[in-house]
Parts: structure tokens; C-alpha cells; sequence
């Protein structure tokens, strides 16, 4: 994986080869798990950081989950190299790693990833069938059981924002729910999103304040400003509905709710100019200072046990 | 392969909530096949549009009927791809040679 070119975007295939390469690397350290199957049969890989111990407190971070937010995806892969490079080396990161597990899940929505590879670059949703309707897919980040239906999501399967016709329709969701179900002990969970350059915590349907929403701010706070000292790119952060719009049956408004309470969702970089398509040259800063951003709330987390 | 010739995507700025309002009303409108990248929140935030070239016309009027002002981001799609294209093929040539 010294070789592998983090400045330039990949496919699913090479993504996933690239996860077998940092296991083989790394067999101490890095392990993969596969925690379900797409809908068009597809595996989910996750990447396990551990250093040992059972069940450990966890911190899961996930990339990919809009297949055509191509920037987030490619950080993903650079953040596995990352923390296999930094454990022994940083000793934030090697603390981080001597008391909790991290799970990076680099491709959330595999179909839809491979669809922007061959069909539809500007590709969001799943890529599941709807019975009566010609139109194709979920939006994974509205199929959460979290206000599920309520406003900021979609009954229109033709939609972009289009919901599902239940919570956890997709297996994409579903896989997730299993395993953060079945782990019981995930302690902050990170989703990764472009493009917007926000950091935002719960809620996004409702605009009830979350219980923890002073320290949530907080924290929040300390992570852009992390973010911004690398290359001054500024990042707004607060809740879901109050910093952008409502959006239910959202990913971290469910894993607020299970209570995980360092739930947090980032729009990665935007240089006003590409949008979801992102030159290649950026991904490697991108990463790079979402990483400082990361680390933050990571440490944090770690500190501040629950 | 889906095809992105002629589609722009437009960055609009909505000056107050009325505006808002108003770029909200073309998110119903489903003939124009608009994709929205970056929907209408608040006065001020930039909303991103996808429009197909087959619906420039008729959104760059309305939007310049309702005095709403707006920049094109990227004139053309397609040749933005075509160049990530060219960038992944040239890395694996590289990579296979």
C-alpha cells in the first residue's frame, strides 16, 4: 500500500483490493470484516483497527454512503493508511488504538458506487428495484429509523431524497443497524459526506435540541477548528436542521438515539467551483485535514467515557 | 453511459426568503429534470443545480424573471468527466506499464 496512488480516484475493485493488501500488511492490527451483501449481491466490507482486548469501545467511521461523493471514498482509503502509519508512530492515535477499536466502513453503498463507475458518474441512491415505479434506489442517508417519513425525505421514488418504503429497506442501512446493534459498545460514530464543508450533530428532524447538545457544539467546535489549521478551510458546524435543512430517517439522528452519544455527520470540502467532482489533486488535502478533525473527536472520546 | 453534454451546473444565491421560495417551487417541477446538489436552505447559501441542457432555458429565464441572481459553476459537465476519466486511465496506463 506504500505504492498505492492516494491522489487519484478508484474503483470499487481496486478499492477493495487495496483492503486486502492493508490486512496482509498489517495482520496484527487490520482485519476485515464483512457485515452483509448489497442488494445486487455485492459484499460490505468493514476495516477493523484493533489492537486486541473483547469488545472493546468502538469508533466507527463511514465513507461513501452517496455513491457520487467521490472525495469521501477516496479519504477513506487514505484514513486506513493513515492509521496504520500513525499507530506506534503518534501517540494520540496509538492511545486512541491501546483502549478502543476504530471500524472504517471506506464504501457504504458498493452498488451505487460501482454504477458511477460505469453507468452514472452523478449517481446518489442505492440501487434497489421499487415494485409499481421505473425509478431506481433509496437515498441510504433518509432510510434510517429516525422520524422516518416525517419532512426532509422523499415518497417519490423518482426522488434523490426518496426514502424508502420502510426504515432500513436497504441493506445498506440494515447491515449497519445489525452490526451497531449486535457490537453494543460503538461510542462515536462518524459519517462522511461531501460536498458543504459542515460538521453537524443531531437532530435533523426535529427541531427539539438534542440532550447533548452543549457538548456535541462544543466538541464540534474544537474538531473545525483542528480542520481549519492545516489550510484555513472553514467549516460551519451545528445541528442538521438548524445548519442546513431537515432531513429525516438520517444515519446519525439513529445513532444519537441508540445512544451513541458522539454522533456526528461531515460535508466534506467544497471549492465552490466542482461540486461532487472534486479534482483528484484535492483528495489527499481533503483527507488530510478532515483527519485533524477526526482526531479530535476521537481523543475526545476517548476521554470523556460514557 | 449517461450522457452529461450541455449540462451546466448552476450556482444560484437567493437573497432572502421569498427567493428561497421560489427555487424551491422548481424543485416540483419534474419535466425539467433538475438535480439538486446542493438544495435551498437559507438567504445566502449558494444552491447548486444540475440542469440539463434541455432545461437551461427555461430555468435560466425564471430565475432571471424573479431577479434571482446566479453563476454557472460548471458549463460543462461532460468535460469535467472526460477529464477524471483521462486522469484514472493515464494512472493505471502508468501503473500497467
Amino acid at each position: 500500500t506504500d505504492t498505492f496512488n492516494y491522489a487519484t480516484y478508484h474503483t470499487l475493485e481496486e478499492i477493495y483490493n487495496f483492503l486486502d493488501l492493508l490486512v496482509a500488511e498489517h495482520p496484527q492490527l487490520v482485519s476485515k470484516i464483512q457485515i452483509g451483501k448489497t442488494y445486487e449481491d455485492r459484499p460490505i466490507y468493514v476495516l477493523k483497527f484493533s489492537t486486541g482486548g473483547n469488545n472493546r469501545p468502538a469508533i466507527w467511521i463511514d465513507t461513501g454512503i452517496h455513491s457520487r461523493e467521490w472525495v469521501t471514498q477516496a479519504s477513506g482509503v487514505w484514513f486506513a493508511k493513515k492509521i496504520t502509519q500513525d499507530y506506534g508512530q503518534d501517540p494520540a492515535l496509538t492511545n486512541i488504538l491501546n483502549n478502543m477499536d476504530i471500524f472504517l466502513e471506506i464504501v457504504t453503498n458498493p452498488d451505487g458506487f460501482a454504477f458511477t463507475h460505469s453507468k452514472n458518474r452523478m449517481w446518489r441512491k442505492t440501487r434497489s428495484l421499487t415494485s409499481n415505479s421505473l425509478c431506481v434506489g433509496v437515498d441510504p442517508n433518509r432510510n434510517w429509523d429516525a422520524g422516518f417519513g416525517n419532512a426532509g425525505s422523499s415518497s417519490n421514488p423518482c426522488s434523490d431524497q426518496y426514502r424508502g418504503k420502510f426504515p432500513n429497506s436497504e441493506v445498506e442501512v440494515q447491515s449497519i443497524v445489525n452490526f451497531v446493534n449486535n457490537h453494543g459498545n460503538i461510542k462515536a460514530f462518524i459519517s462522511i459526506h461531501s460536498y458543504s464543508q459542515l460538521l453537524l450533530y443531531p437532530y435533523g428532524y426535529t427541531s427539539e435540541p438534542a440532550p447533548d447538545k452543549e457538548e456535541l457544539d462544543k466538541l464540534a467546535k474544537s474538531a473545525v477548528t483542528a480542520l481549519s489549521s492545516l489550510y484555513g478551510t472553514k467549516f460551519k458546524y451545528g445541528s442538521i436542521i438548524t445548519t442546513i435543512y431537515q432531513a429525516s430517517g438520517s444515519t446519525v439522528d439513529w445513532t444519537y438515539n441508540q445512544g451513541i452519544k458522539y454522533s456526528f455527520t461531515f460535508e466534506l470540502r467544497d471549492s465552490g467551483r466542482y461540486g461532487f467532482l472534486l479534482p483528484a489533486s484535492q483528495i489527499v488535502p481533503t483527507a488530510q485535514e478532515t483527519w485533524l478533525a477526526l482526531m479530535t473527536i476521537m481523543e475526545y472520546t476517548l476521554n470523556h467515557p460514557y | 453511459n449517461e450522457d452529461f453534454v450541455g449540462h451546466q451546473v448552476l450556482r444560484i444565491f437567493a437573497a432572502d426568503e421569498a427567493q428561497v421560495q421560489k427555487v424551491k417551487e422548481l424543485e416540483d417541477l419534474q419535466h425539467l429534470q433538475l438535480d439538486f446538489w446542493k438544495g435551498p436552505t437559507w438567504p445566502g447559501t449558494p444552491i447548486d443545480i444540475r440542469v440539463p441542457f434541455h432545461s437551461l432555458q427555461a430555468v435560466k429565464i425564471f430565475l432571471e424573471a424573479q431577479d434571482i441572481r446566479y453563476e454557472i459553476m460548471i458549463e460543462d459537465l461532460q468535460s469535467l468527466l472526460d477529464e477524471e476519466q483521462e486522469q484514472m486511465f493515464a494512472f493505471r496506463a502508468q501503473v500497467q506499464s
